[in-house]
């Protein structure tokens, strides 16, 4: 399936 | 990295900063609302549960360590040092914020980016995040007159959300495909509610008055 957003933010 | 979300993230820390000056300061916790400090520290402990399976930077690592760190400490502070927990509004403080947990985890298990553990707990501690807020100002409603660090607390709590807008419309415009849905209408959502608390702190402040929300 489709990857979610990368979490790179706090 | 870039300057709006630096500057957002720094904001944060400087609004936990003055809380717990206000709490170690004048040993009080009047006028703050322990729901909205246990809301905060549940949307650390299901947002950051990556903390140790995958690592970002140095910089993200330190700053989720301090978040979660500070907002249980607050919440340990509020509710058992002997002296601090005295001056807890309890009676004011009756926001009944077991529906914002509930209505949020069930947003976040119908709204996520995957139905997985992890995504549904992060979308859960996004949406609970952008009404964690009401507790405390609902609080503040009642009390009347609300003493500097508290306003200013609530002020840098609010503005840290303005800067992450404008740090999504930034990446927007660099980065090809970036769209994070969830935290932008959830921020957007969140930075309004402060809106009319916005409002009332600059009145107070273009008068040199106590800021005063009306009831």
């Amino acid at each position: 399936g489709h990857s979610s957003s990368p979490k790179d933010e706090l | 990295m870039n300057i709006f979300r630096l500057a957002g993230d720094m904001t944060h820390l400087l609004s936990i900063i003055v809380l717990l000056l206000k709490i170690y300061a004048t040993k009080s916790c009047s006028g703050i609302s322990l729901k909205t400090q246990e809301l905060y520290a549940l949307v650390f402990l299901a947002r950051y549960l990556d903390l140790f399976t995958d690592f970002i930077s140095v910089y993200n690592t330190i700053m989720k360590v301090v978040f979660i760190a500070s907002s249980l400490a607050i919440v340990w502070c509020m509710r058992l040092h002997p002296l601090v927990k005295r001056s807890y509004d309890k009676e004011l403080d009756t926001f009944r914020h077991y529906f914002l947990i509930g209505g949020t985890f069930v947003l976040a298990l119908v709204l996520n980016e995957k139905f997985t553990l992890q995504e549904i707990l992060w979308a859960f501690s996004i949406y609970l995040e952008a009404v964690a807020i009401l507790p405390q100002l609902v609080l503040l409603q009642r009390s009347g007159n609300v003493d500097n660090l508290t306003g200013q607390y609530v002020f840098f709590l609010g503005a840290y959300r303005a800067f992450y807008i404008l740090n999504w419309i930034y990446r927007y415009l660099t980065e090809p495909r970036f769209t994070r849905w969830i935290a932008c209408v959830s921020g957007i959502v969140q930075t309004g509610i402060y809106a009319d608390f916005f409002y009332y702190y600059f009145i107070s402040w273009k008068n040199n008055s106590k800021l005063k929300l009306p009831a």
